[in-house]
């Protein structure tokens, strides 16, 4: 039923190539897991994008089309997507408007709230794994590192989600997160596509959480009740957080109400930071420019 | 739920599920007699009439009764290990999920019980985030790395890749709180929490029946709790939905002494059926009531059965 | 979901393991919010 034409990518656990459907001569991917790279039989990231992509079907996340075995390869069969958010945000002779940058927030963060409101944590959103359809919607994709969120005695590794885009209690080694870190990283995407640059690109792990405070300040037991009680915090450097002003001069594109739901993603205490449906709620959403039709954002 | 690959894939009406096992056995007795009529074929010259009689009264195929009894027995043995393995209860309880899927798709014909046992725990370990390296997990159970590995894939694509279970305890935490809302005042919290154990024990015991398949696990739940207090569960549902749902809306009037409020009897889109709930609730209980019992004498027959027409040439 | 087939109390809740949490530090310096767990189980509840 299907063909594998070209090979597209590797990872560490899967070979991605694209293929056809011959039934029906959809364009699909597929993504064949290697199995003798895992010495404990099939590997936990193939595991969960099968548990969690099998349970999901909403428009702005990934389309798990079919799963088979070949040859004793797992294969995932998943809607063909050509590119993806990191490749736009590069690619300088791209340009884009405020308008498409308002659709895209929007189409990712209906995306994981779909994937919340199913008690799903994704723990690896970055521009890369946000892909986009022909038609130009945003599909939220690679649930290699999503978990159902923990029950609350579940202890939970911190050693998640790709560096620059990885919340502050993940910095300081929390072990009993919450969908929070999801919004922290989709803030963070959210400032990458108004600046065009990454926004917080630490070096290092250690560097990560400077490169953050220095530019959101170092977060108080005020401001954070119990952060001062992470063993990491007491090396930090402490930094005040920035004035309005200076996100205003930081964004100069950005509306109040985008500088608005963009702190409100990026707000240090994850008991306060936005949820998505708080995000999805904002005025932001609302204001002109309207969030560009997908299908016209070139 | 409706979404969930549990509803979509594992949700079957009483008659749905004998059939998919009537077929399953059919399936496997098919090939099982024709194996043995190839072996008596192959090895005509080397059997004696004696020997044929003996093929004839050993190797029997198991019916589809005595299949679900072994299924069910060795249900019980992968519950009891996973427990003896001192793991979390949603582990055990994908655990006895999978395997009790894995063998509405396979027959113990084909693959008998006692090889899948530890895979199928290693593998709920696995999907449920309480990943045990395949090492430890040998060394734990005595079972080699082989043995635990070799049936992973043949498992996971007998689930259908679907790995993620809506088990009946988070309901259970669910229902404790709502009727704390909902019975406010009128029910002695502490005694909640003794009847929260009992009923967990319940759900668990109750997974080994075939309540999963045929029920959704708010269902299973409050069977649980009926069985535990038929009264309170009675008095909590009758509170919650028996009347129609209605939203209470101050009235328009702004004069202060009109200010009662209006009951608009808004029926939801979607509103519960109560008396069906009922109903439902009764026939989950039912079946919670009437587990297998299998004695080890009927589970030697069957695995002896089993053994001889996987092995004639030893009879 | 236009209509949640329940309200969430907080305050009537009695449940001495989810409010212990609060109290523990490395819960709530990681985010953990009492509304997040009740609101989960409750949704599973009325599924």
């Amino acid at each position: 039923e299907y063909t594998k034409e070209k090979k597209v990518g590797e990872g560490t656990y899967a070979v991605v190539y694209l293929g056809t459907k011959q039934s029906t001569g959809r364009k699909i991917a597929i993504k064949e897991i290697k199995t003798s790279e895992f010495k404990d039989g099939l590997d936990m990231s193939a595991i969960r994008e099968v548990k969690y992509l099998q349970e999901i079907n909403h428009i702005n996340v990934i389309e798990l089309v079919d799963i088979f075995m070949a040859y004793n390869n797992l294969n995932l069969v998943l809607e063909y997507l050509p590119t993806d958010l990191e490749v736009v945000i590069k690619d300088q002779n791209i340009l884009f408007t405020p308008a498409d940058i308002k659709s895209w927030m929007l189409m990712t963060l209906r995306g994981v709230y779909h994937c919340h409101r199913n008690f799903i944590l994704h723990r690896d959103l970055k521009p890369n794994n946000l892909l986009i359809s022909p038609d130009g919607q945003i599909k939220v994709a690679d649930f290699g590192l999503a978990r159902a969120i923990p029950a609350p005695y579940d202890v939970l590794t911190s050693n998640v989600v790709t560096r620059w885009y990885r919340a502050p209690e993940l910095l300081l080694g929390a072990k009993h997160y919450t969908s929070a870190v999801d919004v922290w990283s989709l803030g963070i995407i959210f400032a990458e596509l108004m600046l065009r640059i990454p926004y917080l690109p630490g070096q290092n792990d250690v560097d990560q959480i400077d490169v953050t405070f220095r530019a959101l300040g170092t977060p108080t037991d005020k401001d954070w009740p119990g952060v001062s009680k992470f063993s990491t915090y007491t090396q930090l450097q402490t930094y005040p957080p920035p004035s309005r002003d200076e996100l205003r001069k930081r964004f100069i594109a950005a509306s109040e109400n985008a500088l608005d739901l963009m702190s409100g993603m990026l707000t240090m205490n994850p008991q306060k930071r936005w949820t998505t449906i708080q995000c999805l709620q904002s005025e932001y959403f609302t204001e002109l420019p309207p969030p560009s039709d997908p299908s016209t954002i070139k | 739920f409706r979404s969930s690959s549990q509803y979509r894939l594992w949700s079957f009406t009483k008659e749905q599920l004998d059939t998919k096992r009537v077929d399953t056995n059919a399936h496997a007795v098919a090939a099982i007699e024709e194996k043995l009529t190839m072996f008596k074929k192959d090895y005509a010259s080397d059997i004696s009439e004696e020997d044929a009689k003996m093929i004839n009264e050993k190797a029997i195929p198991l019916t589809a009764e005595e299949e679900l009894k072994l299924v069910d027995f060795y249900a019980k043995k992968v519950q009891g290990i996973a427990q003896h393995l001192n793991l979390p209860t949603e582990v055990v309880s994908s655990a006895l999920i999978f395997f009790k899927r894995f063998y509405l798709e396979n027959s113990v014909m084909e693959i008998d019980p006692k090889t899948i046992v530890h895979t199928i725990i290693f593998l709920a370990c696995k999907s449920e985030n309480y990943f045990i390296s395949v090492d430890s997990f040998s060394k734990k159970t005595k079972a080699s790395r082989d043995t635990i590995l070799k049936y992973e894939f043949r498992i996971l694509e007998s689930l259908k890749f679907s790995l993620l279970c809506h088990h009946p305890f988070k309901p259970l935490h669910g229902f404790f709180l709502d009727i704390q809302n909902v019975l406010h005042g009128k029910v002695d919290v502490k005694y909640m929490g003794e009847i929260y154990t009992k009923t967990k024990k319940r759900i668990s015991d109750a997974l080994l029946t075939d309540v999963a398949f045929l029920f959704t696990p708010p269902q299973i739940t409050l069977a649980a709790l009926s069985l535990e207090d038929e009264q309170l569960t009675e008095k909590y549902l009758e509170t919650k939905f028996s009347n129609t749902d209605t939203i209470i809306e101050a009235s328009k009037d702004t004069n202060e002494k009109d200010k009662d409020s209006e009951v608009i009897k808004e029926d939801r889109p979607d509103k519960i059926n109560y008396i069906l709930l009922l109903s439902l609730i009764d026939q989950c209980k039912e079946v919670m009531s009437n587990p297998s019992q299998v004695s080890m004498e009927e589970a030697k027959s069957s695995a002896a059965k089993l053994y001889f027409c996987n092995h004639p040439m030893n009879i | 979901d236009p209509f949640k087939r329940y309200i969430m109390n907080e305050i009537v809740y009695e449940d001495p393991f989810i409010k212990d949490l609060t109290k523990k530090n490395e819960y709530i310096a990681s985010g953990f919010r009492t509304d997040f767990v009740y609101d989960r189980l409750l949704t599973e509840a009325f599924m």
